[in-house]
């Protein structure tokens, strides 16, 4: 049988590891579902159907495999230490994060043990706390204008309630006080009641 | 300044100015589109009423105006680098779609990528000069993904020279084109070609669909809106049914496939070409994604921080609801997301444009494994881009489900990208295809090159092992 990895949750380089061999495992799995399928002398085409749930996870994996190791990389070319810190946070985030959603495959591949998952999650928690700070800093550095974000919830300068208020005003259907409806068809109908 | 949001930003551990250098690709490309932000921002013409206050038709009329004007400005201000014209029209419109989308996106870049020197000739100015409005139609009602579906036919009659365009069926109607239904004068059309009685498959042929002077339809063609949709408010999604409308053979797209003049038909020298052009899109979808997502977390986030609710401890004030662990689990992996997504669309539009160049040198062999990869990041992107701005607009409670936070319009304008340009199954599968094959290559010991080679080393150590 294949020798366990034993993943560091901790380390970036480990789990874009982790990542990779999810991904082959699935890929795996979803070419001897095929052969499978084929050795039922199914013509190829009903092979390739009835393996096609396999096949989307397969290339769901290889994607998220993908994704992770890009992001890992692209830390390899940022200098500044604290932003460099910030986005090593969010990739350990965003890694720790896919491997407790898909911990199934994790598993299943024999990347991971149980007692690791309750690791995965507390470690999470811990790295929600450290986001906690940077937070609208890290959206800021997005850096969309109010005139694009176009969105009263999340001006700038965060006063909300009073822009809130002021656009509901601007609302059509405040033009004027009493709506003609009202002078069409409720002042009749109370009348006629 | 708010003092809650205010005080998240003196807390902060880094730079911004120096991440959002790294979001654009440089400091000098920060400035740039700055610059051109502020060049429209500050424009008279471009200030604009409240697309939510408008009706459908307003926000049509309101869109072709600002087009119209954007098209004048950006030959004024001698804007051309496509980079920087996408940050102009994106501001223009607000990162809304806009009638001209596919002029602009699909329509010149088609005559320049497939048309013959006297093509360009003939119809590149005119266009680039918006006498000719196009739009390019191979959606219809019954075949989407699944293109070589599509019904549309091209006829060629070698006693007039001509092509009989036809939609045989009512399922065979071009439907869905952005900028079909009332705002365009012609359409890149994708039809069956058939010379001599034999179907040759899915060609391009420009179609003029409305007379260039009145813009009345032409006859044999039955072209319109196809009515309120999902988002897209500003476009004029449209129909086209073609009634055996006869177009002079120089509308075929020729720089590839050919017909002559008596009929005979040349293939092309790869079927790979288009996937260029796919490859190109998809890659922009990427982009897209963590562009509307990393909207949707700013408005999220920055809600959150201001936003004051219950109680986290008996007597203490109401806290802000991004001191909620559940709200922390909401938020904060989608913004890695965000981040992460933002890097995979650089590095995809990277390497699109480094093998593009291997492309025009006749070297196929990467445009494969990209294709396949495009396919499948513009899937995986969008699917979860896609949910995690549901996340973030029902994240903020009552509030989300207003316009006026624009986190809807954030979604109901994200959404089609799981469908449009390959629906997101499709091209899963599109990438499994690849990957099963890369597999059985791996399996009988061939060594793999790029982004797949991790399947040779994995089938290694997959393999049982001696005790």
């Amino acid at each position: 049988s294949s020798r366990p990895t034993v993943v560091n949750i901790s380390d970036l380089a480990s789990l874009v590891e982790a990542y990779k061999l999810r991904a082959a495992k699935l890929v795996e799995v979803a070419a001897k579902s095929l052969q499978g399928e084929l050795q039922k002398s199914r013509s190829p085409e009903d092979a390739w159907n009835n393996s096609s749930i396999d096949l989307v996870r397969a290339s769901d994996a290889h994607c998220h495999y993908v994704v992770v190791k890009l992001f890992a990389a692209k830390l390899g070319e940022i200098s500044d230490t604290g932003v460099h810190s910030a986005l090593s946070t969010l990739a350990l985030l965003y890694a720790l994060h896919g491997v407790a959603q898909n911990s199934g495959d994790f598993l299943q591949a024999g990347l991971l043990t149980v007692p690791q998952l309750s690791s995965v999650s507390q470690r999470l928690k811990d790295i929600l706390a450290q986001v906690r700070t940077n937070a609208v800093a890290l959206v800021d550095a997005f850096d969309y204008r109010d005139e694009m974000l176009n969105s009263v919830l999340g001006r700038y300068d965060g006063n909300i309630y009073e822009h809130m208020f002021e656009w509901a005003r601007k609302s059509p259907l405040n033009r004027t006080e009493v709506h003609e409806s009202y002078h069409k068809y409720l002042k009749p109908l109370q009348s006629k009641l | 300044m708010n003092p809650d949001i205010q005080r998240e930003r003196e807390n902060a551990t880094f730079n911004t100015d120096l991440l959002t250098y790294i979001l654009d690709g440089g400091q000098e490309k920060t400035r740039r589109r700055r610059e051109i932000e502020s060049l429209v921002i500050s424009d008279a013409d471009f200030q604009q009423e409240d697309a939510n206050f408008l009706s459908r038709s307003e926000r049509y009329d309101a869109a072709v105006r600002k087009s119209a004007q954007m098209i004048l400005k950006l030959r004024e201000y001698g804007i051309s680098d496509p980079e920087e014209i996408y940050a102009y029209k994106n501001c223009v419109h607000r990162g809304r779609p806009e009638p001209l989308d596919l002029h602009l996106g699909m329509f010149l870049p088609t005559l320049l990528n497939q048309a013959t020197p006297e093509q360009q000739e003939a119809f590149f100015m005119p266009a680039w000069n918006l006498e000719i409005i196009g739009t390019y139609a191979q959606t219809e009602m019954g075949h989407g993904t699944f293109i070589r579906g599509l019904e549309t036919t091209a006829t060629y009659d070698p006693a007039t020279q001509e092509f009989v365009m036809n939609s045989p069926t009512i399922s065979s109607i071009k439907w869905w084109p952005g900028g079909l239904g009332k705002t365009s004068n012609h359409a890149i059309v994708l039809a069956q070609l058939y010379t001599k009685g034999i179907c040759h498959g899915l060609h391009a042929f420009i179609v003029p669909i409305r007379s260039m002077s009145t813009h009345e339809p032409l006859p044999g063609i039955e072209v319109g809106d196809i009515g309120p949709k999902f988002g897209f408010d500003e476009v004029d999604n449209g129909y086209l049914k073609m009634d055996n409308v006869r177009i002079p053979r120089m509308n075929m797209l020729m720089k590839y496939a050919k017909v002559e003049r008596d009929g005979t038909y040349q293939k092309p020298p790869s079927a790979k070409l288009t996937y260029g052009t796919m490859v190109f899109i998809r890659s922009m979808i990427v982009g897209e994604s963590s562009r509307a997502l990393s909207k949707a977390c700013t408005i999220a986030i920055r809600y959150s921080s201001v936003r004051h609710q219950s109680e986290l401890r008996p007597g203490e004030p109401e806290p802000q609801i991004l001191d909620y662990q559940t709200q922390q689990y909401k938020l904060f992996p989608l913004l890695a997301t965000a981040y992460a997504f933002k890097f995979v669309g650089q590095y995809m539009t990277e390497t699109y444009h480094r093998i593009t160049g291997d492309i025009n040198q006749g070297d196929f062999s990467e445009l494969p494994e990209l294709h396949a990869l495009s396919a499948g990041l513009k899937a995986f992107t969008t699917w979860v881009a896609n949910g995690g701005i549901e996340v973030c607009r029902m994240s903020c409670g009552g509030h989300g489900y207003s316009r006026c936070s624009s986190l809807p319009d954030i979604y109901v304008t994200f959404t089609p990208t799981c469908t449009y340009e390959g629906e997101n199954t499709v091209m899963m599968l599109q990438t499994a295809r690849y990957l099963v094959k890369s597999y059985r290559q791996a399996s009988t010991g061939q060594q793999l090159s790029g982004i797949v080679s991790y399947l040779n080393e994995a089938h290694q150590r997959l393999q049982a092992q001696p005790v």
